[in-house]
């Protein structure tokens, strides 16, 4: 009597998971822009026996921002899911793998990312400050002030902005803009960049330094700026094959 | 001479009684959520 066909596999089954992992690991492994996704559910997965010990597996996934930038070298599981409040980003992935001998393979990808709805947010924390288009005006100036500020009080390179993260906007208790935005070093020094700034450009791959700013502009009652800016020194940087979008709107973008 | 035997009631429930403690296995899929629903 022909064997019995195994039972499906579970989403919470430690196959499926392990699978799930190595998939968020190679779609954070693979883009470039944003924060780093941490896995939060396994929504389905379907197994195509291709022969022995050679299988297809289709998953699909859901994911949350953490808030590791994307180009920051602290391991996935050290970064911290963005919480509800911080206005959570929620990535959806369908992804096909293979499984051969043991060894799995991702062979495409296509994820859709997008901001928890506003009235959401608001439902549960009326005051929590939402995220803000990131050509927003008011965020662009912060960014920029905040840059120019950081750049005029180094000693170390000069910084270029190599793009904004994610930006929120708060209206009481005080008027606030705070952002969060990726830089890279040049090659020049800040000293060397009040001479030509447009000769200083971003090292090349081999030298890159990537960091990360924050930046908090008080507008009132009171004008105050904030900025920290850490570099996370050279790294070497993985293809680039940019699979999770960024929200740079909070309806979010497809990318695969 | 034929005796026709006593035959204990049907069981209450027409279907194979379930073992002792039994626990319906959660549906496959989707998987448990590892942080929060949005």
């Amino acid at each position: 009597v022909p064997a019995a066909p195994p039972a499906p596999l579970g989403c919470d089954d430690p196959e499926s998971v392990a699978a799930a992992e190595f998939a968020v690991n190679y779609i954070n492994g693979h883009s470039h822009h944003g924060y780093k996704f941490a896995l939060n559910r396994i929504k389905d997965i379907r197994v195509i026996p291709q022969g022995p010990n050679n299988d297809i597996m289709f998953l699909e996934l859901d994911l949350l921002e953490t808030t590791c930038p994307i180009l920051s070298p602290t391991p996935l599981e050290n970064c911290t899911v963005r919480s509800f409040a911080e206005h959570a980003v929620e990535g959806d992935c369908d992804v096909k793998l293979q499984k051969v001998d043991g060894t799995l393979s991702v062979l495409a990808s296509k994820c859709h990312s997008h901001a928890d709805s506003r009235e959401d947010i608001l439902k549960v924390c009326p005051d929590c400050p939402l995220l803000a288009i990131l050509n927003n005006t008011e965020v662009l100036g912060v960014v920029s002030a905040a840059l120019n500020d950081y750049n005029s009080k180094t000693t170390d390179s000069y910084l270029r902005l190599l793009e904004i993260g994610r930006a929120k906007i708060q209206y009481h208790p005080v008027h606030a803009v705070v952002t969060e935005f990726a830089v890279g070093a040049t090659n020049c020094s800040a000293e060397q960049a009040k001479a030509n700034v447009g000769a200083c450009q971003l090292l090349p791959e081999d030298q890159s330094n990537f960091g990360f700013c924050t930046a908090t502009m008080v507008k009132r009652p009171s004008q105050d700026l904030q900025v920290d800016c850490q570099l996370y020194g050279h790294q070497v940087p993985a293809p680039p094959i940019p699979l999770l979008s960024r929200v740079s709107q909070p309806t979010g973008q497809d990318t695969s | 001479s034929l005796t026709k035997r006593v035959v204990p009631a049907a069981a209450q429930h027409d279907k194979v009684p379930r073992p002792v403690g039994f626990v319906p296995l959660p549906p496959p899929c989707p998987g448990k959520i590892l942080h929060f629903d949005i």
